[in-house]
């Protein structure tokens, strides 16, 4: 989605 | 083994409402500490985590780890099953195919048992690190729920600021602006009235309303509600449970405005 951030952009996979 | 009793069916019933319209599958992670458990929604917007420690529980036992991968329309056609007084007992085996439900109504005349299949769920994990906010915000939780809601009748997305005047959730949508500004407040008489405003630096981000009304499912989990706010970071609402558990959403800002 345009303009709407994603979660996995700042919580690293485990 | 799992055995773990709640001495009310509401507090399973309460978590579950609120997160069934974020979340479908997700794994309850098991071990002698207590049941835990983290999902995305699908569009990887918000994320979700509950910790029901083991001393939620009497008595609660688990020996090993254990992922119960349940699909959570199922669950909520089960707990619809439960009054919310009832003593709920939730059983599994050690590599189960079900989990077991347990209703005991409080003065024992009855008892229901449900069994609900288990599915194998591939989770991804992420690592929530340690945050200091730099802002956090304390607030009854129907007023934060009853803002989210009067603001989404004007705008799909909401920013909120904090400085040392207070706190103030803007919108601006197609038929006009709106804003509600709130600043510390202290009423001892009624102390789950109480906003309180920790701030180490400004911060403002933008957040979409229709997440965070979902979030405000959690509100009748608990009296006050904290909004935790860094700039450039998840914003985490997080409703506290007793014994130290909690439901704690997560939500990314939106971006380049």
């Amino acid at each position: 989605k345009a303009g709407q951030g994603n979660i996995m952009n700042f919580f690293a996979k485990k | 083994m799992l055995e773990a009793r709640l001495e009310q069916a509401e507090l399973l019933k309460k978590v579950v409402d609120a997160i069934k319209d974020l979340v479908q599958d997700c794994n309850f992670d098991c071990n002698d500490s207590g049941v835990a458990l983290q999902a995305m929604d699908n569009s990887h917007v918000a994320l979700v985590s509950m910790m029901l420690k083991s001393e939620a529980f009497s008595p609660f036992r688990c020996d090993r780890n254990i992922a119960l991968g349940i699909n959570l329309s199922s669950l909520t056609k089960v707990l619809r099953c439960a009054q919310n007084n009832d003593i709920l007992t939730v059983k599994a085996e050690d590599a189960p195919d079900v989990v077991n439900l347990m209703f005991e109504s409080s003065d024992s005349d009855r008892l229901s048992e449900y069994d609900i299949k288990l599915m194998d769920i591939d989770q991804e994990h992420l690592g929530i690190p340690e945050t200091e906010y730099a802002a956090t915000v304390t607030m009854p939780s129907p007023e934060f729920q009853r803002i989210c809601r009067d603001l989404s009748a004007l705008s799909e997305s909401v920013s909120i600021e904090c400085t040392k005047e207070g706190v103030k959730f803007a919108c601006n949508g197609d038929i006009g602006s709106g804003a509600v500004t709130l600043r510390s407040h202290s009423d001892v008489e009624n102390p789950d009235q109480n906003i309180k405003i920790d701030l180490t630096e400004p911060v403002a981000l933008t957040f979409s309303l229709k997440y965070l009304s979902n979030f405000c499912k959690a509100s009748g989990l608990a009296k006050s509600v904290n909004i935790c706010l860094s700039n450039e970071v998840p914003l985490l609402v997080e409703y506290g449970l007793a014994a130290n558990s909690y439901l704690r959403f997560y939500l990314a800002p939106k971006i380049g405005d």
